[in-house]
Parts: structure tokens; sequence; C-alpha cells
């Protein structure tokens, strides 16, 4: 892996997204992952829909949560994402309004990626931002800098909630993760979560995956 | 909705599942650090769940606590008539190692004086008061200086609980939370309650800056006036700690032939 990578840098990472008060985070990690993919593989960066994921993505719960894993399967069967534009966040689940015809990206496959960190920087330069889950411990608190927290008060058996992996790097020494989160501009650095890198900190590399699209 | 604070009489209480009873006492312990034999909290009831995973157990109980007569009126925490504690933990049991993650503490049912804070913004003293009650059983040694208004108010409070400087200085950063983020409540007793949460947070979010390895600072955010439970439920998703989803073909290494 290169020492340091951002995709923001690179066009493949959209405006942080907000939303709202509902428990919807699963459906940004995986749009913003599919963003990143079809980016890389299309050239076109398109803002995607997570309104659609919450209406008709039947596996998962909408705002009451969902598995990354699970949406990758709806975005693939109900045959792509439309964009934002398209079919707009309402922050509560509502009758699905899919259309075909709309649809203006679409997945191949989805994959599950290593444990190992220094692997995921490697397939995250390559390849483009991941879609993870973590331990949210300190995250209603945080404001700034790169959160380490104590193991066990982070463990990598309580995660619950699903970002999105833009970038990594080093600050004064201190790898990190630049994290792409989805509460708004208004929290953390203008909506980024920054995580120790290496240590496994709550959990960041045990749900590591992404879409595949050709 | 919010888990606003219950009197102890509100639900029959069974008697304790064997299972809990260890981290109970763990937590009991943990609330007794310090205090001299004959001054220690008593456990009177317990009731909780388990999660369990492969390497450890989370306990999220609910106890009652009795505290011992205070004779002293310039360091009881309670008045001497209010006694019994509600208290809520969170104890991990990891590899058989104890660690308590939360503990919030309040007096059941009581009324005490006002702290001297204006009466502002619908914020009573009789309600600050309460807040303060509740910081001031927390025990967590305060770290040094990272954030300087979170700092300055916790420098306060350890002057004293009661301490006309704190009263005012927290309700300042209550009222800058409330513009910045442009936050209103529906009534006083609204208010009211908000604002013990954000007092209470800012508790919290000193210890997670203490107890943090990185660079990081915590403090005020916009979430500052939910509870733990209230931001769990509305913004997290319990969902991934299950993990039942499709499984996934592990994907080939980057420059692997």
């Amino acid at each position: 892996a290169p020492p340091e990578w951002d995709w923001r840098n690179k066009g493949a990472v959209t405006n942080v997204k907000n939303q709202g008060m509902c428990g919807s985070c699963w459906a940004f990690s995986v749009t913003g992952n599919v963003e990143g993919q079809w980016f890389l593989n299309h050239g076109t960066l398109l803002s995607l829909s997570e309104q659609e994921l919450l209406d008709c993505d039947k596996m998962d719960k909408a705002c009451l949560g969902g598995l990354p894993s699970n949406a990758y399967s709806a975005i693939k069967n109900l045959g792509g994402l439309e964009t934002e534009e398209d079919y707009s966040y309402q922050g509560q689940m509502q009758a699905c309004n899919f259309s075909a015809e709309k649809a203006k990206v679409y997945i191949n496959d989805s994959v599950e990626l290593s444990r190992n960190e220094q692997k995921l920087a490697a397939w995250l330069a390559k390849k483009g931002p991941i879609s993870v889950a973590i331990n949210a411990f300190g995250m209603q608190f945080y404001r700034h800098g790169i959160s380490r927290p104590l193991r066990p008060l982070c463990t990598p058996w309580l995660i619950d909630h699903a970002v999105l992996i833009v970038g990594y790097g080093n600050r004064s020494d201190i790898p990190f993760w630049a994290i792409k989160n989805s509460w708004g501009t208004d929290w953390g650095e203008q909506g980024y979560y920054y995580l120790h890198r290496g240590s496994g900190a709550c959990g960041v590399n045990t749900m590591a995956s992404s879409a595949v699209v050709e | 909705a919010p888990a606003k604070p219950r009197g102890a009489g509100d639900e029959a209480w069974g008697p304790p599942s064997p299972a809990l009873l260890e981290p109970a006492r763990f937590a009991l312990e943990m609330y007794n650090r310090g205090r001299a034999p004959g001054t220690q909290a008593v456990l009177r009831a317990v009731r909780g769940r388990v999660r369990q995973a492969d390497q450890g157990s989370l306990y999220s109980l609910e106890a009652s606590l009795e505290e011992p007569p205070c004779n002293d009126p310039t360091v009881c925490q309670l008045p001497v008539s209010k006694k019994t504690l509600l208290c809520s933990f969170e104890i991990l049991d990891e590899l058989g190692k104890h660690m308590l993650l939360r503990r919030d503490c309040g007096p059941v049912d009581t009324k005490v004086t006002g702290a001297g804070i204006p009466k502002d913004a619908g914020i009573t003293p009789s309600h600050f008061t309460r807040s303060l009650v509740l910081i001031s059983s927390l025990s967590l040694p305060y770290p040094d200086e990272k954030n300087d208004t979170l700092s300055s108010v916790i420098s306060l409070l350890n002057k004293g609980p009661l301490s006309k400087d704190f009263s005012m200085k927290m309700l300042s950063v209550f009222k800058d939370f409330l513009t910045t983020y442009n936050r209103t409540y529906e009534s006083k007793e609204e208010t009211q309650w908000r604002l013990s949460i954000f007092i209470n947070n800012m508790v919290r979010a000193q210890k997670i800056q203490a107890l943090d390895q990185g660079t990081a600072h915590y403090g005020v955010t916009k979430f500052s006036d939910l509870t733990e439970e209230e931001f769990r439920t509305i913004y997290l998703n319990p969902l991934l700690r299950e993990d039942l989803g499709k499984k996934m073909r592990v994907a080939k290494p980057v420059g692997d032939p």
C-alpha cells in the first residue's frame, strides 16, 4: 500500500450526507461504496439513492438498521440504484418507488475484504472506498482528531454503525483511517471521523466489504 | 422515547438472576470504591439483561442502592430523608475480567433545594441541583486540559458541586449549545430534562477524552442533549452486531497474481 491515500482528492467521493433521525447508516455506507466503484470503473461520480434501499431492500429494516451484505444483494436484484436526485432521501421508510428505467448504476457482485488492515489499505488505494462497520463508542461526542479508545471500551464484537473508509495516512506519525460518516457536516471534521489504523480499533477491520462493478 | 428517570416503585423487581449477581457485585464495588466501611452503599435490588458473544458478555443492569444515613449536611450527597438511588450500570466481562463501561445514578424521587442558578431558559434551580447531585457521585479522575470549555467546567465542578461559578458556566455552555444547534424544546420540563442530560454527557465526554489513546477531542456535539439510549436507538444500527447477512465471496487481494 502507498503510505497515504485519499479518494476525496481524486473525485471519487460525494459530499457528506445526513441520515437524520434514522438508523440508515448501512444504506449510506453502501451507496458511498457504489458511488466510488462506479466512478472508478465508469469515470462518473453520481450521488446515489439511499431512500431506494430504505424502501425496496426488504431484507433490511430501513431506519431500524440493516446489513451491507443484504443491501448489495438488493441492489443487484432490483437492477441498480437511482440517483439521489431521482429518488431523494426522506429519512423514513416509504412505499418502494424504484423504477428500473431510472436506474443509473448497477453492480455485478459484492465481496468481503481482508481483516488485515495493511491489506485493506492496499485494496483501498487500488480499488476504491470501502464499506466498513464499527463500534461507535465515543462518536456521540467526537469533535476532531484521531480517535483511539481503549480496546475494552470499543470492542470489535459490539459493532453498531456502518461508515465508509475513503482514505488513510499519518498525522504526526499516528496512522489513521479517514472515514466518511453520514451525520452531516456539522459533526466531526466536516462530517469525517478519523480512527486509529493498524490496531483493529473499534472493529474497523471486521466487516469490510465492497460492491463489484464491471 | 427518552428514558426518563423512574421511581423505585414503578414496577416490582423479582429476585435477581444468579448470572447477574457477579456483575452487580462488581458494579457495587466500583460504586463504593474509596469509601470507608460503614459509609458504603448496599445493593437492594437488581435486574438486567446480558448479551453474550464469543469473547465475553455485556451486562446492562438496573440496580437499586441504599446509601447509609449521612449525618454531616456539608458532605451529604442526598437529603437525609432520601437514601435510595436508582442506578444503570453497563459492565463488560471479557475473558473473565470485568470493566465498568457506564454508570448513571440518581436519587429516587428526590426533591432538593436550589443552587443559586438564575431562573432562565426555563431551567429551575431544583432540577439543576439534581443534576449536580448526580454528577458529584461520579468518581473517575479528570484529565489534563484538552478541551478548554469542557475542562474549565470540570475544574469548576471539582471545586464543589454547588459552586455558583459552575452553575453559571454550565448554563452558559448549554445556552451556547442551544444557539449553535438551533435547539428548542416543547416545555420547561423538557428543557430541564435536556439540561440534566447535557451535564451528564459533558462528564461522559470528559471520561472518554481521558481514556482515549489517540489525539481525538471529545466535547459538545449536536448529540449532546441525547441520552446514550436515545442516541443508540435513533442513530445506530443494532443489526450489525448480529451479522446474519448474506455471506459474500472473499475478495482476491490486490497484487495477488
